[in-house]
């Protein structure tokens, strides 16, 4: 996808007989279409597209490397510098309840991916407990506890109640007094221009403090990804991503916007529908990957 | 003097990247560039502005144009015409995970009702957690009835179900929901293609979310190929959308699209306008 499409692109280059100009411009042009068909936002492509050919053309090559290799680093140094360079871990602090809210956009995945991460970090040795606080959904509560008891985690909440910030806190109170390590808080769909929700959502993590917000963006988001979460952000503070439906032929240029526009760092990706389906995201994998 | 393919090349470079501002799917705004040159190609205009006039126009008539359909489909002839025959209308509805298919058909069922024909809904999602219960509240408050079956049952038997239940009561119309699915997905794409077979829709609609980037123009396409489709609705056009995967999908099928979703309420719904859409896209 956006990997093998920057793969061949690198390997042209590197197949080059000669690293001038002419083959970084090149690659420029085939690192942008790469790129702009992976949904990375616009202006993102173009700056960082411009980088890579001032650098490629500019800089100084050290001794004992060639500039092909040269112009691969810059590459891989880019793309790092957005994604970040290491696995960062969900925040958590051992011996207290730590509580995270997920938020995101209508039908991005967080109900399922919230089970999907419950049964990961269950699986790491803690204690979970998922928090229905979405009123709002047809459902949002049966779905919840019907994926919760399938992955045997506690499910907190009850559809018939209409107050999500109630619904929010009583859920958090009562895993908090169960000393439970790890506390999921999922809520309704919203967008940036629907600001009443927006305002809710600022109320409910004003009520229940959460450690972390998690912003779950849907990997087929196209454009607007830098908007939606900038504005999220600028709402309640993001403290990482998680990336889902990568698993269809969507590649994901969305939430890489969605990382520059707000410096949270894609944690985990859903690749399925199964509860299974989550892994941690390994920004240099996915880079290595992407540069073959 | 002429247009030259050079001076038209460097023209075009902006419009492009206005376009993929705008969620124009990478190949889509490619194909419209094309049919843009071939147009202006060999005309005679004035100096560079004016070129560059001319092509902004020749390419909001170029999108326009994809947008409107050569062969519309009108819901509400369709209806009258299966009303008079005494048979119920079948419209199957599909598409990736979360686009809002469930949503736009309870937005369907109130806006086919207060329009007074009776409606029937086939729960063919018997795959994801809590479909049966989110549709049956959007039944319920819609007092309409709704027919599923057990979780793991096979889809295709509940869009039958509802079928032979709407032909025995004179319901005119029959919503087959379906579960959200990869396209890229062989066996979800097979099981799909039964539903097809067992249903025999009237209309198979497509619903993408108007928030897809370039993914847009993969799923319509492939649905429409395997399975094929008639129209398509395109969601959360409220969520700030920049209006390109209309563009994506019109130019990725020809089918037209026939709604647009704008909110979460029965009532965001509307009918899709070519030219409201080709006012947002066109830089
Ligand atoms: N293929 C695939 N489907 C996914 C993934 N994550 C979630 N889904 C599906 O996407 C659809 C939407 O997921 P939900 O969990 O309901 O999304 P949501 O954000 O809670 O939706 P709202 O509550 O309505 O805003 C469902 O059909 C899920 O099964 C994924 O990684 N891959
Ligand atoms: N803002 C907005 N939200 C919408 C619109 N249409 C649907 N939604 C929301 O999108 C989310 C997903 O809707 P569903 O109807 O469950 O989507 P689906 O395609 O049936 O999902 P799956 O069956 O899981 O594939 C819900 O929160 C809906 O309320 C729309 O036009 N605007
Ligand atoms: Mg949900
Ligand atoms: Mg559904």
């Amino acid at each position: 996808k956006l990997g093998s499409a920057l793969h061949q692109a690198v390997q042209k280059l590197l197949r080059s007989a000669v690293v001038d100009e002419k083959a970084v411009k090149e690659l420029v042009k085939d690192l942008q279409r790469a790129l702009l068909q992976a949904d990375v936002n616009v202006h993102l492509v173009m700056d960082l597209t411009k980088r890579i050919e001032e650098r490629s053309l500019k800089e100084a090559v050290a001794p004992g490397i060639s500039r092909r290799e040269y112009v691969v680093k810059v590459v891989y140094e880019e793309l790092t510098s957005i994604l970040g360079q290491k696995v960062v871990p969900l925040k958590f602090t051992p011996g207290k309840s730590n509580i995270y809210l997920v938020v995101g956009i209508q039908g991005s995945g967080k109900t399922t991916n919230i089970v999907k991460l419950g049964r990961l970090l269950k699986k790491e040795g803690h204690s979970i407990g998922v928090v229905a606080a979405d009123t709002f959904r047809p459902g949002a509560y049966d779905q919840l506890k019907q994926l919760a008891d399938r992955a045997e985690i506690p499910c907190f909440g009850d559809s018939k109640e209409k107050d999500s910030i109630k619904a929010a806190k009583k859920g958090v109170k009562h895993y908090q007094s169960q000393k439970t390590e790890v506390i999921l808080v999922d809520t309704a769909g919203r967008h940036k221009d629907e600001k009443g929700l927006i305002r809710e959502m600022q109320q409910i993590a004003k009520a229940i403090k959460p450690d972390e917000i998690i912003l779950v963006v849907d990997g087929t988001l196209g454009q607007q990804a830098s908007t939606q979460a900038e504005a999220f952000n600028a709402a309640t503070p993001i403290g990482s991503i998680i990336v889902t439906k990568l698993d269809g032929s969507a590649r994901g240029g969305g939430a890489l916007s969605a990382v520059a526009a707000t410096g949270a760092p894609i944690k985990y990706i859903g690749t399925g529908e199964k509860t299974k389906d989550l892994e941690k995201f390994q920004p240099t994998k996915f880079v290595g990957q992407l540069l073959g | 003097k002429e247009i030259s393919e050079k001076n038209l090349d460097e023209a075009f470079s902006d419009l492009q990247m206005a376009l993929l501002a705008n969620d124009v799917a990478y190949e889509a705004a490619e194909r419209i560039n094309h049919r843009v040159k071939e147009t202006l190609e060999g005309v005679q205009i004035g100096r560079l502005q004016s070129k560059k006039d001319a092509i902004r126009e020749a390419l909001y008539d170029a999108i326009l144009d994809a947008l409107t359909p050569d062969s519309p489909v009108n819901l509400f002839e369709l209806l009258e015409q299966r009303k008079k025959a005494n048979e119920p209308l079948i419209i199957m509805f599909l598409g990736v995970n979360g686009t809002g298919k469930t949503t736009t058909i309870a937005k369907i069922t109130h806006m086919l009702q207060k329009r007074g024909y009776t409606v029937v809904l086939a729960c063919a999602d018997t795959f994801r957690a809590g479909s049966a219960e989110q549709i049956q509240i959007h039944a319920d408050r819609l007092k309409v009835r709704v027919l599923s079956r057990p979780y793991g049952s096979d889809p295709a038997s509940v869009a039958f179900d509802a079928i032979n239940h709407a032909r025995a009561r004179g319901v005119n119309v029959v919503l087959i929901d379906t579960a959200g699915r990869m396209q890229t997905d062989k066996n979800l794409m097979a099981e799909l293609q039964k539903i097809h077979r067992v249903a025999e829709p009237d209309l198979v609609v497509f619903v993408g979310d108007a928030l897809a980037g370039n993914d847009a123009i993969e799923q319509a396409k492939t649905f429409n190929e395997k399975i094929g489709i008639d129209a398509a609705v395109l969601t959360k056009v409220d969520a700030d959308a920049k209006g390109g995967a209309a563009l994506s999908i019109a130019i990725a099928t020809g089918k037209p699209i026939i709604f647009v979703g704008v909110g979460q309420k029965y009532s965001d719904i509307e009918s899709f306008n070519p030219e409201w859409f080709t006012e947002k896209i066109a830089p």
